[in-house]
């Protein structure tokens, strides 16, 4: 059997949410696991009541800052705590959604939650996922249950007949939708620091600090050069502003065969 | 590569098929 281990948990109100979290804490303290918690901040306080002193024993980590990019959770957050206790079984409660998750982020939460199953296959690891079965639109339960492999609720825990990660990660593998309007610029090897420009430019005039600028500059640059090397040796770069949101998009022929790329630490 | 776009950013989204690719990298406007 897979020494992996991923069971979402469908729970309704704080009670349950921080009844069940905590007898999954405590059941890796008392096997002598390293645990870590990461979870929405209005999670935190209501695990670390549930846990008492306990608390003092696991890693907490709030969610909605680690987790901001669902892109980030993997290598940012799971993988770097599993990776930093080599040899030995860790615990982690992820809850990468919640209802205020925008239509914009869901499918890159639904991929990252299909993707676990793949980056930590094999892995003397074990992830709780909770699901806020109230406040969640029903099709986000069912799609749960298509990357969990176990599901929990107040009732016990079942096997998922659902689970079929494969296909989440290539239903939401989807053109996304044009914007109404942007400014772009076709790049090759000879003018690629326009690219960067062309970012930082828009990034300037909509009030990005000096330090998140830079930020930008590197993510487009990373993104053009894939472009030369991987693409085929030019692309587009596209810039635009929606949803309070700075887009930067970068397109050429490439193909990204693996679906864990960019998120291996 | 994209490990980085990913730390830097706050929402990547790609469409990806043969011989055509997208990155969209997303920054919260401050």
């Amino acid at each position: 059997a897979d020494p992996f281990v991923h069971p979402a948990l469908f729970y309704r109100g704080d009670r349950e949410f921080a009844v069940a979290t905590a007898a999954f804490v405590r059941e890796g303290l008392a096997a002598g696991e390293p645990v870590a918690v990461a979870v929405p901040h209005w999670h935190l306080g209501l695990i670390e009541s549930e846990l008492g002193a306990d608390a003092g024993r696991i890693s907490l980590i709030d969610m909605t800052r680690a987790g901001r990019n669902p892109g980030r959770i993997i290598p940012g957050v799971l993988r770097a705590f599993a990776d930093s206790h080599p040899g030995r079984r860790v615990r982690i409660v992820g809850e990468p959604i919640w209802p205020a998750r925008t239509a914009d982020e869901y499918p890159a939460c639904a991929q990252h939650e299909a993707l676990i199953n793949y980056s930590f296959a094999g892995a003397e690891v074990t992830i709780l996922c909770p699901y806020d079965a109230e406040g969640l639109a029903p099709e986000v339960l069912v799609e749960a249950a298509r990357t969990h492999p176990v599901l929990l609720d107040a009732s016990g825990e079942q096997v998922s007949a659902a689970f079929a990660p494969d296909k989440v990660i290539i239903e939401h593998n989807v053109p996304l939708d044009e914007p109404a309007e942007c400014r772009s610029l076709r790049f090759d090897r000879a003018n690629l620091p326009a690219a960067r420009t062309l970012a930082a430019g828009l990034a300037a005039e909509l009030g990005f600090g000096p330090d998140r600028i830079d930020d930008i500059r590197l993510a487009v640059a990373e993104l053009s050069a894939n472009s030369l090397d991987h693409g085929g040796g030019s692309g587009l770069v596209r810039v635009w502003a929606e949803h309070g949101r700075l887009v930067c998009e970068v397109s050429d022929a490439g193909h990204i065969a693996d679906p864990l790329a960019g998120r291996r630490p | 590569g994209l490990l980085i776009v990913n730390l830097l950013s706050d929402l990547v989204r790609v469409h990806t098929r043969e011989g055509a690719t997208a990155v969209r990298a997303y920054f919260d406007v401050p």
